[in-house]
């Protein structure tokens, strides 16, 4: 469902050239439970961000769901992101004057063909249950800034649900959350990966991801040293 | 050097009382390298926010280096954690206009007594120092938003110590790094708090950090379950 081929990513402090990615090649099947790793530095969420058509390569070819990304309009990257993918960001990107709910039914409201401004009926019922499951029940009203860290992570997890994207691209997604609360985030996208066939791609540091992952792509000053399908 | 008796906190979202801590009581000695653990929403950062002087508790007696710091005005609050707390913060609130050299450099410039604006001769060399021990070496003149997640972490670490408080307080420093980086950065601490007897508090889910810690602090919604020393 995603390949990319001899992928490249440089960004410049003015005259200075930073080569975050130094030709990256890999494949990625419909439904893999996949994490990728490396040190801090090592361009996962740069690799991430190219995934999730919020950044361009430099050079090589980025292939999302049959489509080759890199020469897209804005409009049709706009698209193939709010129909397709689910981000969890690293920094979790909420938006600071809408609460809990507000910000997990964002997408869902913004997703191609959705004509009304309310979430009502079986997406509503699924928002429920993501904020049960991510342990968020009772805090529905709050704001961002009233809520922990981990707690915003978790919030930004349960948005990226919502829209039952195809792929979902989560960043470290339970670096702020304790073991037992991170196991069971964990279970809840396992168990969406067998159930919806979601494809999801983990930037992370946690080995019980590691563990739980049928395929493993390592990390080093921009290029992949392992690439390891577990099956 | 730190007393909490029967601290409590609580957060108020419009009418509804949110307890975030329910009567705290514990002592923390000079020189101690503890963990405060627990659960995410457990209650951790609003300790260490408390212990900070960000925030004032709404029952109980928070005491620091010998001061109540309850009805402090703002003044002296502010001389507290200038002069005597480094800070590592959960969301790192690095100066996004600044780049990572100078953003290490802002806090010795805010110290009481500091009459100049540069920083140099052993300050300067204990910067480079930091720098080079963090692994941001040639990334001097990067800003915020051109560093990776766990680059940010570090230069949030590095900024804590450069002004070599007597109390670090660090909420979940290692959140964004993989081992091996945490590990360095654990290393590095405990150094710091051999040679320069500097008491480290930190708050973390990173079992790494708890192993090395001589006294655990664990919270169960906003209660201390467990005080133990391991000396
Ligand atoms: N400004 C606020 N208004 C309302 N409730 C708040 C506010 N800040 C924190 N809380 C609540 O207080 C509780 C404790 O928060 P705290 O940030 O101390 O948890 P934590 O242990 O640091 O969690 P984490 O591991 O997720 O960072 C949480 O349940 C949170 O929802
Ligand atoms: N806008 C930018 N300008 C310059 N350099 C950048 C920029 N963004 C990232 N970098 C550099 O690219 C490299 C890869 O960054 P990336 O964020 O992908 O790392 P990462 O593997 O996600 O790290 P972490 O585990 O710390 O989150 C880093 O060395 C970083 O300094
Ligand atoms: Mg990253
Ligand atoms: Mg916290």
């Amino acid at each position: 469902i995603i390949k990319l081929e001899d992928v490249k990513k440089n960004y410049y402090l003015g005259k200075t050239e930073v080569p975050a990615l130094r030709g990256v090649n890999f494949e990625i099947d419909k439904g893999d439970f996949i994490s990728i790793v490396g040190p801090s530095g090592s361009g996962k969420s740069t690799i991430l961000n190219l995934l999730g058509c919020i950044d361009v390569p430099t050079a090589g070819t980025v292939i999302i769901d049959g489509t080759v990304t890199n020469d897209l309009p804005e409009k049709q990257l706009t698209a193939i992101r709010r129909n397709t993918i689910g981000f969890i960001f690293q920094s979790f990107n909420l938006l600071p004057t809408l609460n809990v709910v507000e910000n997990i039914e964002f997408p869902m409201l913004l997703k191609q063909g959705n004509k009304s401004l309310r979430v009502k009926g079986e997406s509503k019922e699924f928002i429920d249950f993501l904020i049960e499951e991510v342990g968020l029940k009772g805090r529905e009203k709050h704001k961002p800034n009233e809520l922990s860290g981990g707690q915003r992570q978790r919030v930004a997890i349960a948005r990226a649900l919502s829209t039952k994207p195809r792929i979902v691209l989560a960043d470290e997604p339970t670096a702020n959350l304790d073991s037992k609360t991170g196991e069971e985030i964990i279970d809840l996208m396992k168990k969406i990966n067998r159930d919806l066939d979601t494809t999801f791609i983990f930037s992370t540091h946690d080995q019980t991801i590691v563990d739980i992952a049928d395929h493993i792509i390592r990390l080093k000053d921009g290029e992949v040293v392992e690439n390891r399908k577990i099956n």
